[in-house]
């Protein structure tokens, strides 16, 4: 598909945006931690859209970020 | 406190309501 621009995103409403996002960060994320992709893709989706759309264009960021959501939702689970 | 049902999964295909529950 087409590379997701900040452009397309303000076209959309809120919630579109997110479902816009989530659909091209879930497989990145799914291809990292099958099992976790579904939550991790919904933790990530809270963050502010411009640093979502930032992870998308950099891997590193990305893992970071999941990483962090990983961590976050261990804790959450104990 | 602890919300057993945070955080809200992303299914792919399946409009997303995560932020209704912000």
């Amino acid at each position: 598909p087409e590379p997701l621009t900040a452009s397309m995103l303000a076209a959309a409403p809120l919630m579109d945006q997110k479902q816009l996002l989530g659909e091209r960060l879930y497989p990145m994320i799914h291809a990292l931690h099958p099992n976790l992709a579904g939550k991790i893709t919904g933790m990530l989706l809270e963050i502010d859209n411009s640093e979502l759309l930032h992870m998308l264009e950099s891997p590193e960021s990305l893992h970071s970020k999941v990483d962090e959501a990983i961590a976050v939702l261990q804790a959450h689970q104990v | 406190g602890t919300n057993i049902n945070w955080p809200p999964e992303f299914c792919p295909g399946v409009p997303w309501k995560g932020l209704q529950n912000i």
